[in-house]
């Protein structure tokens, strides 16, 4: 006879659990459709097996990360809201890159934040990778542009570009984002550009429309989750996964050049629950 | 969109003449359902919820013929409340006024640390910036350059004793006539212990007249974690609240207020260096509620 008897009150722990997790209403729902028929169905029949389900539910709905080619020459655009950590995570993933014997260029096209070039400069010391601070003015696309020019024509591996923060709700700043994306679309056709969107973990539901926003202005291919060192568990992604189909990729664990990690879908899932 | 959301509710109300206590428990979970859906904790949603129930079971909204102007006008006036309870006003007290930032990583301390001195430029007072983050990449060189783009006044510095050199621009403000003093503190996690321990020095050390914990509005469920673990540090005075130029509904703002009590007292809605303005909480719940 089943242990979980579907009580009630053990769907109403589960629904906590995970509406805590930042994993939304609808989203929440969704799961506890999904264990609810798979109870139904006596798959499941002890507490230990509902919380396995769960985490199974959960990982088929996230896609498995996916990553640039190591050994291509290759763009790689950083963007995102405001104080997400992109400039934080490029610093990061540029030092990985380095270690795996890569030539790396840091394309410092927030032309507009104070000390965004003195703080982008720092971190391209710390991973041993080259800063290229744009020489013709402000414009974001032509200072993408000449950054990634400057990197092929000297022959660097990967060209990481590191764009000003800006809310996916702004006209303006997305049409610039648009237009930088598409000349170095345009000019570099050739070149493999890997686009990754910087998330907060701490963000609530509002992750789903920066993605949205993100994904429709430069064709993001993955996620940068960032602060998961934090309390907060990043549970919004998991709607990102279900409605856009965007992978995680990479995690950002603290403040330090070596807090980054891999995305694992079995650590990820094992936080929340 | 809260009207829209309980008119097929309120319609079989109508119908029947009168509210039952089942459709006032269905009401009540389609406000639970918007509140988490606004990013609103979950506990909070259900404390709030469970004290709403109170208020309207007291109105004897069970015998009134416009049911849904009473509820939603409870759910209104009891936000509504929440936010105006406590002091909003900005209070100078001490020679100079010392005034802290505090937050999570990338909250928009730094930024707001800029707006305010000059809104107290409006105020005709003179205030010095201090940088006090003394770990983020060039964070002395970003509220360098915002003082210097926007005619503030900075305390230039190479003491690297966070306590030691707030002292000095205590000094430097008595010698130089500064009334207001503003420390812009580098982003901290709420568990880190070694840093909150460092939040804490600089509070006993300085009792600064104003300590306000800068909140993304942008934040989810931990709202809660964080605001309650940094009141409960240096007990904060107050909240300003960020980047609601966005399209979140912000319902951070209602668990950070309804777990440390403590009033938000601006809101910023944008990059420059005047996109900060007093909170009004009918306005910010008429957001709230879409
Ligand atoms: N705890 C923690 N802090 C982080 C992490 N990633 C970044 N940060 C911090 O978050 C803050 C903002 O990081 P930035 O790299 O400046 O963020 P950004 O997105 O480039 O900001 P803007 O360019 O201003 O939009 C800094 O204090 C970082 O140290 C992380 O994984 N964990
Ligand atoms: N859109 C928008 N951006 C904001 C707002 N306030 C701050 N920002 C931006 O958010 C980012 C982070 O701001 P900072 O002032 O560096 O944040 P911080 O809290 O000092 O960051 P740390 O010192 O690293 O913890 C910057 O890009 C700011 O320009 C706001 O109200 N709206
Ligand atoms: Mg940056
Ligand atoms: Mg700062």
């Amino acid at each position: 006879s089943a242990v979980f008897g579907g009580k009630r009150e053990d769907y109403e722990f589960i629904e906590e659990q995970l509406l805590l997790s930042d994993i939304g209403v609808e989203t929440t729902q969704k799961i506890i459709k999904k264990l609810k028929e798979r109870v139904k169905e006596g798959v499941i029949i002890g507490r230990e097996n509902i919380v396995e389900e769960l985490k199974k539910i959960i990982k088929e709905i996230l896609k498995d990360p996916l990553y640039f080619d190591l050994d291509e020459k290759g763009i790689i655009l950083v963007s995102g809201v405001n104080g997400s950590g992109k400039t934080t995570s490029i610093g990061k993933l540029a030092n990985y890159l380095v270690k795996n014997e890569k030539k790396v260029l840091l394309g410092a096209c927030d032309t507009f934040r104070a000390a965004a070039f003195d703080q982008i400069e720092i971190w391209g010391n710390r991973a041993n990778s080259f800063v290229y601070l744009p020489q013709n003015g402000k414009e974001p696309a032509a200072a993408a542009f000449e950054s990634v020019n400057y990197g092929i024509e000297n022959g660097y591996d990967k060209m990481i570009i590191d764009t000003a923060g800006r809310m996916h709700t702004n006209k303006n700043l997305m049409d610039e984002l648009k237009k930088l994306y598409s000349v170095l679309k345009s000019k570099f056709p050739h070149i493999p550009l890997f686009s990754i969107l910087v998330i907060d973990a701490t963000n609530g539901k509002n992750t789903l429309h920066q993605a949205k926003n993100f994904k429709d202005a430069v064709n993001v291919d993955t996620i940068f989750l960032t602060k998961m060192d934090g309390t907060a568990k990043g549970g919004s992604v998991i709607t990102i996964a279900d409605e856009l189909s965007l992978p995680i990729s990479f995690v950002g664990v603290g403040e330090s050049i070596e807090d980054i990690d891999f995305f694992d879908k079995n650590l990820f899932v094992d936080s929340i629950l | 969109r809260i009207t829209e959301r309980f008119s097929n509710i309120f319609s079989k109300i109508k119908n029947k003449g009168k509210v039952t206590e089942d459709d006032l428990k269905v009401t009540l979970r389609e406000i639970k359902l918007l509140l988490l859906e606004a990013d609103v904790n979950y506990r909070i949603v259900n404390d709030f919820v469970n004290s709403l129930k109170e208020d309207i079971v007291g109105k004897e909204v069970y015998r009134s013929l416009k049911p849904e102007h009473i509820i939603i006008k409870s759910v209104n006036d009891k936000l509504v409340e929440l936010f105006s309870a406590g002091d909003r006003e900005l209070h100078f007290k001490g020679n100079p006024a010392i005034i802290s930032l505090v937050g999570l990583q990338g909250s928009g301390k730094t930024t707001t640390c800029g707006k305010l001195a000059k809104l107290f430029q409006k105020y005709g007072r003179r205030t010095l910036l201090v940088p006090c983050d003394i770990k983020r990449p060039a964070a002395y060189d970003q509220l360098k350059q915002l003082s210097e783009k926007n005619s503030l006044n900075f305390f230039k510095t190479s003491q690297n004793d966070l306590i030691k050199r707030i002292e000095d621009a205590v000094g430097f403000a008595l010698r130089e006539n500064f009334d207001t003093l503003i420390l812009d503190t580098a982003g901290r996690l709420h568990i880190d212990e070694e840093l909150m321990d460092e939040l804490k020095r600089i509070e006993t050390e300085f009792k600064p007249c104003e300590k306000i914990f800068v909140g993304d509005s942008l934040t989810g469920q931990d709202a809660v974690n964080s605001a309650k673990t940094f009141n409960e540090m240096i007990n904060i005075t107050g909240v300003i609240l960020t980047k609601m130029d966005g399209d979140q509904k912000g319902g951070a703002a209602l668990s950070i207020v309804k777990s440390v009590e403590k009033p938000i007292k601006f809101i910023c809605k944008g990059e420059h260096i005047d996109d900060i303005e007093k909170f009004y909480p009918d306005r910010f719940v008429s957001r709230l509620l879409g």
